[in-house]
């Protein structure tokens, strides 16, 4: 539900600001947006670098924005209290892309009905309809699904749901508020002609014989079969879960025919990065005794390999049997490569083998860790607390999830810091470590999933009820836990939402599957968002950006600023790297420094050493030849001495 | 340990955008939308 006029739109690249107005946890949930955006659509964000308009998100009261480019140079969006999710901020840079509210489409009254005396007094206005001169709905069908959507309860005078949808099935679907649906997609991808995304690379479910362009390799010994069905397992594919008669095909790798060491390589069709950067994720199904084994490697195509080279980057053992298992894969490619898995049979006897389904591939960062919990309907059943396994985040931070299934509506999620082996050489109170938590959709196809998301960050500073720091060690402040095995443990307070999801949503889509659910974990250290925005100066004038800025190229991804009216290029430096130079052109690093200092030092030392040589040689040649001139004196002496 | 040690930062309430920017007094266009002089 878009609004008419190219004028509207945005650079498929939009420039933006994020003020330090901003809570830190609101910044970090605003760049995980964008990554959605780069999977799902071609829209990709950038910091603002002095272009005529941009977006600057700021913390303003509330939760708002413009709808499409309004040219203003810089174009407000405010992410303030409680605004900081990830599909708030989704449907805030909707609205500045370009679209309304998907139930003032000019078609919406064939679809809803709106309750007009259940609506707060002189509210009414936000029920307008709007007619197809000012708005298009791309010829898309209305979506009851769509992140746009009112909820049944907006604006209403009292406990009644001011829209009632058509098919009622949808009346507590409208107003998710967890990701773009499909139809939001397509719109923004029509819109603005998407013809593929910045970070998605492939997705396959095998339900098509030619299984995704993936290859069997000639180095192996066996080759991997396309089935539906092993007598030892798995019963159904993951994909489909027995659902769909006729469908439902996976790859399997079968080991009980060959003795132990038997392998088959499976490998994908070249891919070609542009991040540097990628995740493989996949289900893989484990039927054979035990010790079967899948190593995971990339097969990269350099300058001077003609056959690739082969890079082992996962070994996975001691795989569990009779379930399908989700698995995460880090990569950091930059050629053109393919992903390539191996399966190996174990020693001895082993009835079934390996079966590998729903591949993803993506430039995108995988998950820290995954809490994969089985048996959920009964968890669900049981109004119990659940808490996950002990897990250290990047930093060495022990934490541990709790699932709150106490309510019979909703689902609580909590973040707790837990006791762990770092802690005496950790920062307390904790700082700035954002915690993503999210419960996976698990739809085969990475596009399609509309995964539910929440994050939190650890304020230092934060104080609980009792004036004690919230995130302060957990031994400390924290409460006495015990593992099952019967360890003890400190738990420290969980900081979270008992509104995480309802549990109508959650048996909704393929949250549950096979009756499992996975929660995937990220634990990560924002404490560098601190820094200060680049503060745009006055909003320049197109003629001052355009001589300035826009005719200097600042390389390696250095950023053009206007210092006084001068282009400047501020170059990006990491850890141990920088890059410098008018333009950035040149890198430097710590350990280049030490190099040129090092061979510096053995130069000088080699000159001095030769020096010192040569002044001794020569010094020593002088006075041998003074010696030798007083001794023939002192002969010729000696002679008429005698 | 009290019966639920945690902070619920959404106070229990799930609210929408719209509930937030209302709660603010907020009279944003259609809840959350700004306005501009070429507005609807």
């Amino acid at each position: 539900n878009s609004i008419i006029g190219d004028n509207y739109r945005w650079p498929h690249t939009i420039p933006y600001v994020l003020e330090d107005s901003l809570e830190m946890n609101a910044k970090g949930v605003i760049l995980n947006a964008f990554e959605r955006y780069r999977l799902k659509t071609c829209i990709d964000f950038k910091p603002w670098s002095g272009e005529e308009n941009y977006i600057s998100v700021f913390k303003g009261s509330g939760c708002w924005s413009s709808v499409g480019n309004i040219h203003a140079g810089k174009q407000e969006l405010s992410i303030g209290t409680n605004c900081d999710r990830i599909a708030t901020v989704q449907h805030e840079f909707l609205h500045a892309l370009g679209f309304w509210h998907e139930q003032s489409r000019a078609d919406r009254d064939d679809y809803i009905t709106i309750v007009w005396d259940r609506i707060l007094s002189g509210k009414e206005h936000n029920f307008n309809i709007y007619n197809d001169s000012v708005s298009d709905s791309l010829n898309v069908p209305y979506d009851y699904t769509s992140v746009m959507h009112y909820s049944k309860t907006a604006f209403q005078n009292g406990t009644e749901s001011t829209i009632i949808t058509k098919i009622s099935d949808f009346e507590d679907v409208i107003g998710q508020r967890m990701d773009f649906s499909d139809y939001d997609l397509l719109k923004l991808n029509q819109l603005y002609s998407c013809t593929s995304s910045l970070s998605f690379m492939d997705s396959c479910d095998f339900e098509l014989e030619n299984i995704c362009g993936m290859i069997q390799s000639s180095q192996d010994s066996a080759d991997w079969q396309r089935l539906s069905q092993v007598l030892s397992g798995p019963e159904n594919d993951h994909s489909n879960m027995g659902q769909c008669k006729d469908s439902g095909f996976f790859m399997h790798f079968n080991t009980s025919t060959g003795n132990g060491g038997v392998t088959a390589m499976l490998e994908s069709r070249v891919l070609y990065p542009k991040r540097g950067f990628q995740c493989v994720e996949f289900y893989l199904y484990n039927s054979g005794s035990g010790n079967g084994q899948l190593n995971v490697y990339t097969r990269e195509y350099t300058a001077g390999h003609q056959d690739g080279v082969l890079t082992l980057q996962r070994e996975i053992r001691d795989i569990p049997t009779g379930s399908w298992q989700l698995y995460y894969v880090t990569l950091q490619v930059t050629e053109k490569f393919r992903v390539v898995f191996e399966g190996v049979g174990g020693p001895g006897a082993s009835s079934g083998g390996l079966s590998i389904d729903d591949i993803n591939l993506s430039e995108t960062r995988c998950p820290h860790h995954i809490w994969h919990i089985q048996n959920f309907t009964q968890l669900l059943g049981g109004q119990t607390t659940v808490y996950s396994p002990p897990f250290y985040s990047s930093k060495g931070y022990a934490f541990q999830i709790n699932l709150d299934l106490t309510s019979p509506t909703n689902v609580g999620l909590y973040f707790h810091l837990i006791s762990g082996a770092n802690d005496d050489q950790l920062q307390w109170p904790c700082p700035w470590q954002q915690a993503t938590m999210t419960l996976l959709d698990q739809n085969p196809d990475i596009r399609q999933r509309m995964s539910n998301q929440r994050s939190i960050t650890t304020d230092p500073k934060m104080t609980d009820d009792n004036g004690s720091y919230l995130w302060d060690r957990p031994s400390k402040v924290g409460v006495e836990a015990f593992f099952p095995n019967g360890t003890q443990f400190s738990r420290g307070r969980g900081y979270g939402t008992s509104v995480f999801i309802t549990q109508e949503r959650l048996k909704s889509r393929e949250f549950l599957k096979g009756d499992d659910v996975y929660i995937l974990l990220t634990v990560e250290d924002i404490s560098h968002l601190n820094s200060t925005a680049a503060v745009p100066g006055p909003v320049p004038t197109t003629s001052t950006v355009h001589n300035a800025c826009s005719e200097v190229e600042c390389q390696n991804g250095g950023i053009c600023t206007l210092q006084e009216g001068r282009a400047e290029c501020k170059c990006p430096a990491g850890e141990d790297w920088w890059y410098m130079g008018k333009r950035c052109e040149k890198r430097g690093s710590t350990k280049d420094t030490i190099v040129i200092a090092v061979s510096s030092t053995v130069t000088v030392f080699a000159v001095m050493l030769i020096i010192t040589l040569i002044s001794v040689y020569c010094t020593r040649r002088k006075y041998r030849k003074k010696a030798s001139a007083k001794t023939a004196a002192m002969n010729l002496e000696n002679q008429h001495a005698f | 340990a009290p019966e639920k040690f945690v902070k619920d930062i959404d106070g229990g309430i799930d609210q929408d955008i719209f509930d937030i920017n209302e709660d603010l007094g907020l009279d944003l266009f259609e809840g959350d939308i700004k306005l501009e002089a070429s507005g609807r």
